[in-house]
């Protein structure tokens, strides 16, 4: 998991996955 | 080499300086308030997991809490290591889980790591998944994580950032 | 003249069947960031996060359900403003608007849900493309299945741009399109949904909602073309709060554009879809304005207008 600094309440995590022979960083952004 | 009967073109009056300097030239009053968007990009900083500069049993403690709070479950840890802990987390959205029989209990393991002296890295890592009756996910079985190649991160990400809020609330 | 006509036919045909046999999956990069709001954040929230990305759309992911939410565009931040201006009473709930409200604002506004549609990514290219012209939208999400939960995965979101920037750099055939643009019908007269810089902004926006466009030329009294207002200009409206101001004209509302602004790209009926996808290459432009030898406008080439060229013509 990677983490971004918590900023106006938003949390960023992040996780790279392999897509078949790609990869894809899926950035996720929720309220905290 | 490029077509020389193109016609092709940048309007001029399009550009915003220059667009700017027209309104301004006819003194327009709101064009003197208004400021450009700031489009210079705030670099996002990445990192591996949470960071700690709390005392290590402390931060485990805390860890406990919030996975007791969002009820999950985690298994004994062994003597020779208290730093990790191995997570089992429902995670089911409705009766669909059910009768389509999806694995609804993530696994994720959670470990502490120290980076120096009083600083410390909570990371945080997927462990496939299982069906409520005990089964194993197929992730197990059939294909190694190596073959699994469609694999959405997005209920991993999900109930960690419930566990990094709780954490964050609680702290 | 007749060896131009067939050239572009065949290249025509050479294309059509490039993409016939690519796949969605073939356009992405071998990695690639792809950024997704979870429905329950704040749609004044989601704003900051698409201007400090520097995008104007992302994906949404419904947690409860744990499915894809569809796609918040810059329709959506129109609408929101539309409301606003049929509720002025009601700024502090678009203060608290989340974005799994906006489908309530469509309803309020009697705004048609944009229908999404979503495609495998390893369906032919070619199927993506129609169904992004059936649907009208100007992206198409791919969406796969986790093998394990069977749950939904958003892999990524395929804009036309990136499509014609992946043929107008994979299709040496692009070279043979030589025909001019007077001859192929591929222009839409846009002189009907003009303004002029002294435009109220909002009259500018209810433009860009009730006629499904996504930019307003700008022209002035001579009828020549000299801005235009883009539907992602809202979006830089919004953050800086001056929507609010009934009397702002367009004009003003364009001092908001940041420097980035690469300035409106314009051609004529002389030119050929070789120079204009060789133009697609190296810029990010998103549509081309027909002007005539001395600047009046005459009409739009949009990137959907050469995509249906390229799908159904010759």
């Amino acid at each position: 998991l990677i983490t971004s600094s918590i900023k106006h309440n938003t949390l960023c995590v992040a996780s790279t996955v392999r897509y078949k022979s790609k990869y894809a960083t899926q950035i996720l952004y929720g309220p905290l | 080499g490029p077509d020389e009967t193109s016609t092709i073109a940048i309007l001029p009056s399009s550009l915003p300086q220059i667009h700017r300097a027209n309104m301004m030239q006819q003194g327009s009053r709101a064009a003197m308030k208004i400021t450009p968007l700031n489009n210079k990009k705030s670099k996002t900083k990445w990192h591996f997991g949470i960071r700690s500069r709390s005392y290590p049993l402390d931060v485990m403690g805390e860890i406990y809490i919030a996975l007791k709070n969002l009820g999950a479950e985690w298994a004994k840890p062994s003597e020779e290591d208290l730093w990790t802990i191995k997570v089992r987390w429902r995670y089911d959205t409705g009766s669909l889980d059910q009768q389509r029989k999806i694995p609804d209990l993530m696994r994720m393991v959670i470990q502490l790591f120290q980076i120096e002296p009083n600083n410390y890295l909570v990371d945080f890592k997927f462990d496939g998944w299982e069906t409520s009756n005990g089964e194993e996910g197929s992730s197990n079985s059939s294909s190694t994580e190596e073959e699994m190649s469609t694999f959405s991160a997005y209920p991993f990400l999900h109930l960690t950032t419930r566990l990094i809020m709780e954490l964050a609330v609680n702290s | 003249e007749q060896n131009i006509q067939l050239e572009q036919k065949l290249a025509i045909q050479s294309i059509r069947n490039f993409l016939k046999s690519k796949t969605s999956y073939d356009v992405l990069p071998v990695s690639y960031r792809l950024i997704v709001l979870d429905t329950s954040l704040l749609v004044k929230k989601s704003l900051n996060i698409l201007l400090q990305n520097n995008i104007v759309s992302a994906p949404l992911w419904d947690a409860k359900t744990s499915k894809f939410a569809g796609l918040l565009t810059s329709t959506d931040f129109i609408n929101v403003i539309q409301y606003y201006f049929c509720n002025p009473d009601k700024f502090d709930l678009i203060d608290k608007l989340q974005l799994n409200g906006l489908k309530d604002i469509e309803k309020c506004l009697g705004v048609p849900s944009l229908d999404q549609g979503s495609i495998h990514p390893f369906k032919p290219l070619y199927d993506a493309c129609v169904k992004m012209i059936e649907s009208r939208s100007r992206r198409i999400p791919l969406i796969d299945q986790d093998e394990e939960t069977q749950r939904e995965i958003i892999v990524s979101v395929l804009t036309q741009y990136r499509i014609l920037k992946f043929v107008s750099l994979n299709c040496r055939e692009t070279r043979f399109l030589k025909r001019k643009i007077r001859e192929l019908n591929i222009v839409t007269d846009a002189s009907i949904d003009s303004c002029y810089m002294t435009t109220p902004v909002i009259d500018v926006i209810q433009m860009l909602s009730t006629r499904g466009v996504s930019s307003v030329p700008i022209i002035d009294e001579h009828g020549r073309l000299v801005n235009v207002y883009e539907a992602v200009d809202v979006l830089g409206l919004i953050k800086g709060g001056i929507y609010n101001d009934l009397s702002l004209s367009v004009g003003e509302a364009l001092m908001r554009r940041g420097d980035d602004f690469e300035g409106v790209y314009t051609c004529t009926v002389e030119d050929k879809l070789s120079t204009i996808m060789d133009t697609i290459r190296k810029a990010r432009v998103h549509r081309f304005f027909v002007v005539d030898g001395s600047g009046l406008l005459q009409g739009v080439i949009t990137l959907s207008d050469i995509l249906k060229y390229i799908l159904f013509e010759e």
